[in-house]
């Protein structure tokens, strides 16, 4: 018999301008 | 006795391991600091399908922040590169292709079955089994517009100093320097002899200098005829803007000439198997205006035939190119008020926009077909020259 593959768990990610605005403050942030 | 136990050589999976440590390292060798003429040579993309594998064993191994921390560096690290070359054509395509390929990877083998149709067997076995990344699709589908806009932005900064020059002041038509009209300012406008005049071999070469980085660089053929569906149209708006704008461009031999170049572009569109990509339709009105002018402009029949032609045309630009135009030399007869009011008349129940010039800077949508790649992850290897010695190959 085929076994059912389990569902896959789905991952959050950020929006493209989210992203960005983490990326800035995080340099920001950095000396 | 000695006994020889021969172990077999582990199967590559197609996967690649590397410690959290060093995933700043892999985004610096892989992304940042890569030039694309390190990978002439080998496979096209080959940074996507590493990415791809490395997320395959982040997920193997179940490891969702591994992932989301390597797609956020990858995110960010092309973003950093495309600033960073922002008027570079080749990194733009380069980048433009890989993150293309990496959002077909993360589609192919995301066990969607309607993504996997064209896998073989063993494509199947490199799915990903733990997690489901449709919001990283997104986030790298939103990427790749960014960088399609930008790779258009550079190729239309290189393109339109030329146009004017190339598509409307250069004769190449032997004898019909002979046939101006009187007082046709000879490269009129800022494109005075000497440098800034182009020929229309340099758009040509131009183009083929952009199909020949965008073809080695395995950018998708759906994504190359939209960039060259957008340079036409671009090509063709500026071109009919300027004719509409000088009264030294109306005129016959123009008309002429123009039609010779529009012919000339045709010709290269099939020459490059680019003639489906709807660049020719861009053209239309630019076409339509180079016929507008070759035509008799007198009778009643003459009306008719332009108002029948010039579907792609306003009444506006038609009656605009009407009034500029300007006789060749004493024999031919200015258009008369009385024709332009009789093609005025025939248009009226037309439904036109109202501006005159064509919005040169306007941007068709673009779309990313799904390609799946016939390559199977475990037929790719790493070269030396990527400095990625903390891959693992599992």
């Amino acid at each position: 018999s085929t076994q059912r593959p389990r569902p896959r768990v789905l991952l959050k990610a950020p929006t493209l301008a989210e992203m960005e605005e983490m990326n800035t403050s995080e340099e920001e942030e950095s000396p | 006795r000695q006994v020889t136990v021969q172990r077999k050589e582990k199967d590559f999976q197609g996967m690649l391991e590397y410690h959290k440590e060093d995933e700043a390292a892999l985004i610096r060798n892989l992304v940042t600091d890569l030039k694309p003429q390190t990978l002439l040579g080998t496979v096209p993309c080959l940074p996507a399908y590493i990415l791809y594998m490395c997320i395959r064993h982040a997920d193997y191994t179940n490891d969702d922040l591994k992932v989301h921390s390597l797609l956020t560096s990858t995110i960010n690290g092309i973003k950093k590169v495309l600033k960073k070359h922002n008027d570079d054509f080749e990194m733009t395509t380069f980048w433009l292709s890989n993150t293309c390929r990496l959002l077909h990877c993360l589609k192919q083998y995301s066990g969607d079955e309607g993504f996997m149709t064209q896998n073989t067997a063993k494509q199947n076995e490199h799915c990903l089994k733990n997690f489901d990344l449709t919001e990283y699709r997104q986030v790298l589908s939103d990427l790749s517009i960014q960088i399609y806009q930008q790779l258009i932005k550079i190729a239309e900064g290189l393109l339109q100093p030329m146009i004017v020059s190339a598509m409307l002041e250069n004769e190449s038509i032997q004898g019909l320097s002979g046939v101006k009209p009187t007082g046709y300012r000879k490269r009129s406008s800022s494109m005075a002899d000497g440098d800034n005049a182009y020929c229309l071999e340099a758009v040509i070469r131009q183009m083929n200098s952009f199909h020949t980085v965008m073809c080695d660089q395995g950018l998708d053929p759906e994504i190359i005829q939209q960039v060259f569906k957008q340079l036409f149209y671009m090509i063709s708006a500026v071109t009919l803007n300027n004719l509409l704008l000088r009264k030294d461009a109306c005129s016959w031999s123009t008309g002429m000439q123009l039609r010779y170049n529009i012919s000339q572009l045709e010709e290269w569109l099939r020459g490059r198997n680019l003639h489906q990509s709807g660049a020719v339709q861009t053209m239309e009105p630019l076409i339509q205006a180079a016929q507008l002018l070759q035509l008799k402009k007198k009778t009643q029949e003459d009306a008719e035939a332009i108002c029948s032609l010039c579907t792609a045309l306003s009444t506006q630009q038609i009656v605009k190119i009407l009034n500029l135009y300007t006789p060749l030399n004493e024999f031919e007869e200015r258009v008369t008020v009385a024709f332009i009011r009789t093609i005025q008349a025939q248009l009226q129940e037309r439904n036109d926009p109202q501006q005159l010039l064509l919005d040169f800077k306007h941007m068709f949508p673009v779309l990313f077909p799904f390609n799946p790649s016939s390559l199977t992850m475990d037929s790719i290897h790493i070269p030396a020259c990527l400095n990625l010695e903390f891959l693992n190959e599992v």
